[in-house]
């Protein structure tokens, strides 16, 4: 199974995260 | 064979530069060419379809969604209590579930693997991080970035159309069509628009299709429940898709409108969206900020992984789209295979707004798990019936707006647990 997000967001938007690696729920995944 | 084998010398020859040349060249333009051969109808709208090596299209031949619904079964059958604890210490070692933070703890209790496969986990298992967006699931992060061109990247060098995904129309594409199914008397609207993204500059309203009754003409009524019959929510519900209506499928509250409407107000502040009774309407006004860019992430989730799904940021889901589809396997090998994996399986897109504009959250179903639960959602209804009557591209709509009708949506905050995967 899989959980994609589409949003909008401001430019300045980050990725805490790197392809490939493993998360938990309530993670960073990114921040404004 | 064997002498020949031995004894045969290898003799080797140079192979003409301007050969190997012309071989790259022609490796790469099939390469580029299919990666870029989108199929269209005669509407100019693309056609997805299976497309892969021969390995996908002999899978893409099986009965997958049976096969799917046969495996539900046979994990739904109820475990003699004697074999659960050691069933389930040898899945859990198989697949790498930590088995200390599941909720209960006592392995007796789970009636069956898939009871298991579904366990909950302690309270404070997962604290919720301080940031906008957080990981709705446990898994592993498959790609991330900008959406470029209205097409996400699946895997590097193959895309699929974000409109085919959420099943939404850009401007300058054609009107959507509004599909009436003689069988099912269900309108269904058919999204599978490609069109050229047209920067930010559009307007939520398309992106969300929330123009498709009046735009094809055909009237597909919201069904308002007022707070008396909130209660009767889902029979309206199954009655309203019958008649080609448009179900709210929101969980009625048990509570007063007073108590319903300081909640809402109360929520409204925490989700950072402004309390209007006018939201109903406000994707007719709203346009996405300049300066802002539309982004995804799609995070896989192992067989060991929880799969339940919670809140990745404060929200208001106002509408979902249940796609049937196909149940492809969606782990990473297939992913590699098999272009529109995405859009060509099972899925239910929940589509709304946080702070910064457009949010949507896409559960996509698989083999071994094509039953997707959202806790709001009484309505929903997934991996059931056949596919056929079904095109790839169309999907049932339901909206959330009895769930909060100042926010017109079920409101969500950060990590609050929103639904699951459920094997079969």
């Amino acid at each position: 199974s899989t959980v994609v997000l589409v949003f909008e967001a401001p430019h300045n938007f980050d990725f805490f995260v790197s392809s490939g690696q493993k998360v938990k729920v309530g993670q960073k995944l990114g921040d404004v | 064979l064997v002498d020949a084998w031995q004894n045969t010398p290898t003799k080797w020859y140079p192979l003409p530069i301007a050969a190997g040349a012309l071989l790259l060249v022609v490796l790469q333009y099939r390469k580029k060419s299919i990666a870029r051969e989108v199929v269209v109808n005669e509407d100019g709208q693309e056609i997805i379809r299976l497309k892969g090596p021969w390995h996908v299209h002999v899978i893409g031949a099986l009965p997958l969604r049976n096969l799917s619904r046969v495996w539900g079964y046979l994990n739904s059958l109820e475990l003699p209590v004697w074999l659960r604890p050691v069933g389930f210490r040898v899945y859990a070692r198989i697949f790498g579930c930590d088995l200390e933070e599941i909720d209960p703890q006592d392995l007796t209790q789970y009636a069956s693997l898939g009871e298991f496969f579904y366990r909950k986990l302690k309270d404070g298992a997962r604290p919720i991080a301080d940031a906008v967006l957080v990981s709705p699931a446990d898994g592993r992060v498959l790609h991330f970035g900008v959406i470029k061109n209205g097409r996400i990247e699946q895997v590097k060098g193959s895309t699929y159309s974000l409109d085919a995904l959420l099943g939404v129309a850009r401007p300058g594409s054609p009107a959507p069509a509004a599909v009436e199914f003689p069988n099912q008397k269900m309108a269904e609207v058919n999204h599978r628009h490609f069109a050229e993204i047209n920067g930010i500059e559009y307007s939520l309203q398309d992106l969300l299709g929330t123009s498709t009754p009046s735009s094809s003409g055909t009237s597909t009524p919201t069904v308002e429940t007022s707070s008396s019959d909130r209660d009767g929510a889902a029979q309206t519900g199954a009655s309203a898709k019958k008649h080609g209506e448009r179900v709210d499928a929101s969980v009625p509250r048990d509570q007063s409108t007073t108590e319903a409407v300081a909640q809402d107000v109360s929520m409204a502040t925490e989700v950072g969206l402004r309390p209007t009774a006018a939201r109903r309407d406000s994707f007719t006004s709203v346009r996405t900020k300049p300066g802002n860019e539309t982004f995804f992430v799609v995070i896989y989730l192992a067989p060991g992984d929880y799969h339940r799904f919670h809140s990745p940021a404060a929200w208001v889901v106002e509408r979902r789209r249940h796609f049937v589809g196909d149940l492809f396997s969606v782990s990473p090998w297939m992913a590699k295979r098999l272009e529109n994996l995405f859009v060509l399986n099972e899925r239910v897109a929940l589509l709304g707004r946080w702070k910064h504009g457009f949010f949507s959250m896409v559960p996509v179903g698989a083999t071994n798990v094509g039953s997707i639960k959202v806790n709001f959602d009484q309505a929903l209804r997934t991996n059931v019936g056949s596919r056929r009557g079904h095109p790839v591209g169309t999907f049932t709509e339901a909206v959330y707006s009895a769930a909060s009708p100042i926010l017109n949506g079920q409101p969500l905050i950060k990590g609050e647990e929103m639904g699951g995967f459920c094997l079969g």
